[in-house]
């Protein structure tokens, strides 16, 4: 079993740094909400952070070594999940709220203006609870992103040419990185990665919720979120 | 995916 190049200290700390800045959704945001308005906000603030989480991607060791086809694969499968993580993530600290951007904070009520939304909120709401419950560290957050993007398509397709086993051989190289960096505490691996499946299942909803809203005309979705909510909705169905 | 493989494949600044 082939061992990575790299120390897991070396790799958190490439990880790290590959971390994207915060950002602002800078809307002159009008309360009260009404289902359109807070349904832009919200996918106004996504087509940014998709933006810099391409540049995120490239920056995780290994991931532009893979074949471009993989990194498409993997970022089109995961990409709401690495949004609810980071604002999981940007929400530990504020029970009750999620911290979308320090500019957009929601309360759990303010969901009631948009169909379906609360159940999601709810969701999110849960499971930023357990990361606090679990007390959750910057290098466990930042290692359970780099977890997401390259288990995504993992287990989607079995690679068929050279190419493709050649780069599935990588992605597992580059996982055993990162299990690594983690693996020093394997009761709380487990904790952590028993929270994967889910963060899986609340970006299902949510995508589902937004191509519902897409579809009714709600929110007009465009650019790159249309692309990837394009990309995500038509390999599932 | 062209927006996606533009980004993919820019180079860095």
């Amino acid at each position: 079993h082939h061992r990575s190049a790299m120390s897991p200290e070396e790799f958190i700390s490439r990880i790290m740094e590959a971390e994207p800045p915060e950002i602002y959704l800078m809307e002159d945001l009008k309360k009260p909400f009404t289902e359109a308005s807070m349904m832009m906000s919200l996918t106004n603030l996504a087509d940014k952070e998709l933006v810099l989480m391409i540049s995120w991607a490239k920056k995780i060791p290994g991931f532009v070594e893979l074949s471009l086809a993989d990194q498409i694969h993997l970022l089109k499968c995961c990409w709401l999940e690495i949004l609810m993580l980071g604002l999981m993530w940007r929400s530990v600290d504020h029970p009750g709220k999620l911290i979308f951007s320090p500019d957009f904070k929601l309360n759990r009520e303010e969901g009631q203006c948009v169909e379906g939304i609360m159940e999601i909120f709810d969701m999110l709401l849960a499971a930023t609870s357990r990361f606090r419950e679990l007390k959750l560290q910057r290098e466990e957050y930042v290692c359970l992103k780099a977890m997401i993007l390259l288990n995504s398509n993992l287990c989607s397709s079995s690679p068929q040419t050279a190419e493709e086993l050649e780069s599935r051989n990588k992605l597992l190289r580059l996982l055993d990185s990162v299990i690594d960096a983690l693996v020093w505490q394997t009761l709380r691996l487990g904790h952590l990665t028993m929270l994967l499946s889910h963060i899986r299942h609340v970006s299902n909803k949510g995508m589902d919720h937004l191509s519902t809203m897409k579809r009714k005309n709600v929110v007009l979705v465009y650019d790159l979120l249309l692309e990837m909510l394009d990309a995500s909705t038509s390999s599932t169905s | 995916h062209t927006k996606l493989l533009q980004l993919l494949t820019t180079k860095p600044e």
